[in-house]
Parts: structure tokens; C-alpha cells; sequence
């Protein structure tokens, strides 16, 4: 083959009575997003800029938890992570706890191509964006409201559960990523 | 969370993956995404992007453990790799997996009840999909 491509936009549990209408949704979108990929293959693009590519409509999509659309952590806030690895040179990027940056995965680009490093972390990881001058927003950007409802009946559940937040009890129905 | 995974027309072979995380997730928390060999991993044999359940993506070293089987075991394949992962090491509900290998076989699946996932070649093998 000459070349090929796979993405994916989260796994988990996923309902089968989502509305018709919201099931093409997703589709038309991830259709769009292979779309993206097949396109820019064909015109010889490299894997790298195509993965960045593909990422950054997903990132950019606030369907998919990524970038816009991200959901809430605990405070209330969004803590966004990243990476991108190239196989034939064993180069990698990461990023961890990024509260400003739009596009997450082209900072881990950043790292893994301007840097000597493989990840940055929080502040250093935000120190780091403002040296790369990536495009950065506020975390209002962020925000959709379904994940913020989701986000409130989280808090409720622990409310009303009483559990700690360490219970694996709590954890068994809700550790996904 | 997303991912992508990539093999180019001169052979190069990419993963990447990016993700808000967990909901009311607590401070400091980080998953398996920025893990390198975990959520996200590339060799010069296979690219894999991981999505679930991080904590235990982590645990199993996901993307790693499939390349390692595809390079140490004799005539491995990229979807038996996957399966073992998915199947042997993993636990049902816990995760879905993308990768392609460096012939370009492509490899989606999940062993929870849906993954937003789609793949497409140059030989005009191509999907779009959700549930099993």
C-alpha cells in the first residue's frame, strides 16, 4: 500500500438509541476527518503533518473530547494532554495539563521538534507554549455545554454518594480518559 | 479523546493522540495520552493510539506491548497484536485501539460497547463507524 490511515474520535459506552439525527453527525464528521487524512496522503503529504492535520479538525470539532468540547476536571477547568511520536526515528512529543493552548498536539510537535526534551508539564508546558508562540486562548474557548452538564452531574453523583474522590468504588463506573 | 495513526508514501509511520482527559478529573491527573509507549506509541514497525480507560492503558504499556509482540513474536500480525492487547491484556470496557503497520494493514477496534472511529487506504479500503 502506499499509504494508510486510522483515527479515532474515544471509545467507551457509547448509546444505541442516540437520535438518528446525532448518529449522522458524528458520521458526516468523522467521514469529514478521514476525508482530511485521505486527501492530503494522496497528495504525498507526510505522516506527520497529516496526523497533525487530522488532529487538529478533531481538536477543533467540540463533538469529540479534545480541544474544544474538552470535558471539566474537578475544579471546574480543562487540563488538556497530548502526544505524537514518529516511529522510524523514535522522536516523541508530549504535553500534560495544558489549560491554554488551542491545539494541543501541535505543541507536542513543538517539543518533540524544538526541543531536546520529550514532555512538558504544566506551567512549564504553558512556558513553553508562549516561547513557541502557538496559538493560545482563554479557557472560555473551551466550554460546551454538554460537557458541562456532564461535569455538574458528576459533582452531584459525588454529593450524593458521599464517596472520596480516591474510592475505587467511584472510580469503577467513571476512570475513562 | 482522539488519535490518528498514519503511514505515508515513504514509509514513515506516525501516532498521535490528544484528549481533555477524564470528567472531574482530580488535580494533576494525568492519563495514558502523553504517555509514550502507553496511549501513544510509534516503532519502525507499527503506530497506536489508545482511548479508555487510562489508568489501565497505563498499566498494560498499550502501544509498546503491541509493538513488542509484533517485533518478538515470530510472524505476529498486526491484528493479532491488537487482539492480544484488546483481548488477552486488557479487560472488557476497557479500551479501543487504532494502529497501522508498516505495510500498511490497518487495525480499529475497542472492547468497550462503541468507538467513533473511521480508516482508509490506497487501495480504497475504507470505513466509517461507531458500534461493532
Amino acid at each position: 500500500k502506499d499509504w494508510a490511515i486510522v483515527l479515532h474520535g474515544g471509545a467507551g459506552t457509547i448509546s444505541k438509541d442516540l437520535p438518528d439525527s446525532v448518529k449522522q453527525a458524528y458520521m458526516n464528521d468523522l467521514d469529514e476527518a478521514i476525508s482530511i487524512g485521505e486527501e492530503a496522503l494522496a497528495n504525498g503529504e507526510s505522516a506527520i503533518d497529516v496526523v497533525q492535520k487530522v488532529i487538529n479538525y478533531l481538536e477543533d470539532n467540540p463533538k469529540f473530547n479534545a480541544g474544544k468540547g474538552a470535558v471539566f476536571t474537578h475544579e471546574g477547568k480543562h487540563e488538556l494532554d497530548a502526544a505524537i511520536m514518529v516511529g522510524n526515528t523514535r522522536n516523541a512529543g508530549a504535553v500534560t495539563g495544558v489549560t491554554s493552548v488551542k491545539n494541543p498536539i501541535n505543541l507536542a510537535r513543538m517539543v518533540m521538534e524544538n526541543s531536546k526534551h520529550v514532555m512538558f508539564a504544566g506551567e512549564g508546558a504553558e512556558e513553553f507554549a508562549i516561547e513557541m508562540d502557538v496559538k493560545r486562548v482563554n479557557q472560555d474557548y473551551f466550554y460546551t455545554q454538554r460537557r458541562y452538564e456532564a461535569y455538574k452531574r458528576a459533582i452531584a453523583e459525588d454529593s450524593e454518594s458521599g464517596l472520596l474522590d480516591s474510592s475505587e468504588d467511584y472510580w469503577e463506573d467513571d476512570k475513562y480518559g | 479523546t482522539v488519535g490518528c495513526v498514519v503511514l505515508d508514501q515513504e514509509g514513515m509511520l506516525v501516532a498521535g493522540t490528544s484528549t481533555g482527559g477524564m470528567t472531574n478529573k482530580m488535580y494533576g491527573r494525568v492519563g495514558d495520552v502523553p504517555i509514550i509507549g502507553s496511549g501513544t506509541y510509534a516503532s519502525d514497525v507499527v503506530a497506536v493510539s489508545m482511548t479508555g480507560w487510562g489508568e489501565k492503558i497505563m498499566r498494560a504499556v498499550s502501544g509498546h506491548t503491541v509493538s513488542s509482540y509484533m517485533k518478538f513474536k515470530e510472524g505476529a500480525t498486526l491484528e493479532e497484536a491488537g487482539n492480544y492487547l484488546l483481548n488477552d491484556v486488557l479487560e472488557p470496557g476497557d479500551a479501543g485501539m487504532i494502529a497501522v503497520d508498516k505495510y500498511g494493514n490497518m487495525y480499529m477496534n475497542m472492547n468497550t460497547s462503541g468507538m467513533f472511529r473511521a480508516m482508509s487506504d490506497s487501495e480504497g479500503n475504507r470505513e466509517v463507524a461507531i458500534w461493532e
